[in-house]
């Protein structure tokens, strides 16, 4: 079972999108799916058309100590074939405040993503966008780490941070984990968008993927009726860049 | 003096670009105004040439028990007269998990703002996009809270949610605070922006703002100065939209 996490403390860079998206696409390929919500804003959850606030547990269960649910209970289908997801609640925003300086509880999802090795050919993680408890979790948990960077400047000097945070991580994991950067909302027209997409190739080439996710406003449609946009239009050209960039992430010899 | 807390638990809908640009239109109309980042991935702090990795101390001082700094020995300067900023350090990611359940921790800002309140006219909170205790100090610190939300389906889902922190953040309040949603990335060629748009107005007519700040790649040029667009071009159609919203924001029997 392949486990990818999605992540960048930036907010609005497309993690979401990216996480639902290469979910559709893999469902559609034939992939078990499973998608989790580790954001207490819940935009995943809202997505397919569940409800952060209502009670039930989702992911905020496997966290406390007593009589944590099985993994595998949390689990909800969607109107798509192959495609589940465990929904956020918002009660995952009092996690951190909770876990206080607790030891152990990094490691909480890998130990629940053991119980579903055999169900799920795929698990996407998707980040909220704060260093946590929660992205602790998924950074551990992880076999490949994607992080939508926005092609503009000020989300370049956002990425050293990120990437400061994964060189912390990684000394308490016992594999490195590999990441690779994806240029996220990019906007062929503006010279901004042409420069800061060089200057992320000429720093971090041999981790940033060589293709990009165009601007494209039907991910938007595609979110107001609770799609992935590869199920929506696949032809359209997000649907086709995510395409891309899967085809990538599933070549053999990958070297990103 | 006036305290503007911004503030959305969404990703990415234009928080640290309302506050900068807000600022910038205060301060070149001769209002003395601060910034303050509490975001601990530091999009503001970075905006003007700051290093949130840099161990200063900055706001996470202020929540240290001992010898907490005086915040006006953290405020910085910027090239622009009468703009003042106190950047956020990377440090204030372990804040909630500090904290934790002790009591109290809620109104730190609001009683280090009383030191400097003859000092600036305005003060703008930019806040991360989690509930936490950064977020739990601004909307008790401040007297009016700006929500930018983008004009698209799934952001008008996850108001809702911010909406309800707002509700039992006022219980824990003296005096009730007034909201004012400002509607944000608004593209008006596309279908999707009008329809969000016309939903936020049925919805939340008395407290949503009867403008909008329209899509402009020009923000994206500011940012790469680091200057706030009004300064950088006073023209473009970004500026001249948050300038309508500073006039109704500034007006005197403001009703929203
Ligand atoms: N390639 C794209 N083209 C156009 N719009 C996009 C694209 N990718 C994402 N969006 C839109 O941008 C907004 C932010 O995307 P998304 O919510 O996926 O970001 P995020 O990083 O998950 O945000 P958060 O930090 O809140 O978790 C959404 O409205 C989404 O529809
Ligand atoms: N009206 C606008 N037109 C075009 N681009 C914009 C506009 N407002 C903001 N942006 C761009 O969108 C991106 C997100 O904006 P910003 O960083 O201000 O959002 P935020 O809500 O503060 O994000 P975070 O959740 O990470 O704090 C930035 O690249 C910014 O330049
Ligand atoms: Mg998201
Ligand atoms: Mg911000």
């Amino acid at each position: 079972m392949r486990v990818w996490s999605v992540a960048n403390q930036k907010g609005g860079v497309g993690k979401t999108t990216s996480a639902i998206t290469l979910a559709g696409l893999l469902a559609a390929r034939g992939h078990k799916t499973l998608l989790m919500d580790l954001d207490p804003h819940g935009s995943l959850t809202s997505y397919f058309g569940g409800d952060p606030d209502n009670g039930a547990t989702g992911v905020y269960g496997l966290f406390q100590n007593s009589a944590a649910p099985t993994l595998k209970g949390l689990v909800q289908t969607t109107r798509f074939p192959r495609l589940y997801y465990v929904p956020a609640t918002t009660a995952l925003a009092t996690l951190d405040r909770q876990c206080g300086a607790a030891d152990g509880m990094g490691l909480v999802l890998t130990r629940a993503l053991v119980q579903v090795s055999r169900l799920f050919d795929t698990v996407l993680l998707d980040c909220p966008p704060v260093l946590g408890v929660l992205m602790v979790n998924a950074l551990a948990a992880c076999d490949r780490l994607l992080i939508p960077v926005q092609t503009e400047f000020l989300a370049l000097k956002g990425l050293e941070r990120m990437l400061r945070t994964l060189t912390m991580i990684q000394r308490a994991r016992a594999s490195s984990l590999e990441y690779i950067l994806v240029p996220t909302l990019y906007d062929r027209r503006t010279r901004a968008a042409q420069d800061a997409l060089r200057v992320l190739h000429e720093r971090y080439d041999e981790n940033c993927w060589n293709g990009e996710i165009p601007v494209d406003t039907r991910f938007r449609e595609a979110s107001r009726i609770g799609a992935p946009l590869s199920s929506y239009q696949p032809a359209a050209r997000g649907a086709l860049a995510y395409n891309a960039l899967l085809d990538h992430l599933l070549a053999p010899s990958m070297a990103v």
